[in-house]
């Protein structure tokens, strides 16, 4: 037997549209000690990993471990039923081969549950090593979003530099080039609007841009994303989910041929 | 020309 629930629904439907752009097809796999994903996009260039942990949930049964295989656009498009306030469960027999979405009303006068049918999904899991970045990156996530954009209507690819000065964002396209630099930032009243960076060598790499745009669809998720880069390693994009765990976007970078 | 690697070259299975 599989129960989740969670008191904040809302915070499901923001997940699966952090990922749905990304990836149709992923497992959810279960343990004791909570829930992950991990999935690569069609054309193996990015990465997603997701980790809610159990202790995040409100009720959390997990009887024996599952890989439930779901396409994300509907569980998206089911969790769209729910109210941003509803409480959402999700139930799973051991041997099944469904899962319930039960939405509850914050005052429990409306229950409505959902059944939709699991996959069977082959997918390869990766190995992620822990890794030293040389450069870390912590601002806020509506400026990192802002700055993606705002790069796409000039280029298609972003250079990502990171030095003692700052971290500029560069792109050339065919109407012209931008610049724009991030400064380290502590002195704001809150944290969540500071501009962090951790640097122990100077980096720079190369990103297709419609991929950073993807993994800003977690925007909502977090007040503050981090970025990590290493010259030869993929980046990380990493949103906090509040007190449960984090979403991970891997991206390779463009190398010289 | 810079060329688009893959994830998979990165990480390994497993």
């Amino acid at each position: 037997m599989l129960e989740l629930r969670l008191l904040q629904g809302g915070l499901l439907k923001k997940v699966l549209e952090a990922m749905r752009e990304l990836v149709t097809d992923a497992n959810f796999d279960c343990s004791r000690s909570g829930c992950s994903l991990q999935a690569m996009d069609s054309s193996h260039v990015a990465l997603v990993a997701l980790l809610l942990r159990s202790d995040g949930f409100d009720h959390f049964r997990c009887d024996r471990n599952r890989s439930m295989g779901m396409n994300l656009n509907h569980v998206a498009k089911l969790l769209r039923c729910a109210g941003n306030d509803d409480i959402v469960t999700l139930k799973a027999d051991d041997d099944g081969d469904t899962v319930t979405f039960m939405f509850e009303s914050p005052k429990q006068d409306k229950i409505a549950d959902f059944e939709m049918k699991l996959m069977d999904i082959q997918s390869e899991h990766l190995g992620i090593p822990e890794a030293e970045y040389q450069a870390i990156v912590k601002m806020p996530s509506q400026e990192f979003a802002r700055i993606c954009r705002d790069l796409s209507t000039i280029g298609d690819t972003v250079v990502i530099s990171v030095t003692k000065e700052g971290v500029k964002f560069s792109t050339k396209g065919d109407i012209g080039s931008a610049n724009i630099v991030c400064r380290q930032n502590t002195t704001v009243d809150k944290p969540e609007e500071s501009t962090v960076i951790e640097m122990k060598d100077p980096v720079s790499l190369t990103f297709a841009l419609r991929y950073l745009i993807s993994f800003t669809k977690a925007t909502p998720l977090s007040n503050t994303v981090t970025v990590s880069m290493s010259s030869d390693l993929p980046m990380v994009v990493e949103y906090k989910i509040a007190d449960m765990g984090y979403i991970r976007y891997y991206l390779a970078p463009k190398i010289d041929e | 020309v810079r060329q688009q690697s893959q994830i998979t070259s990165f990480f390994s299975l497993g």
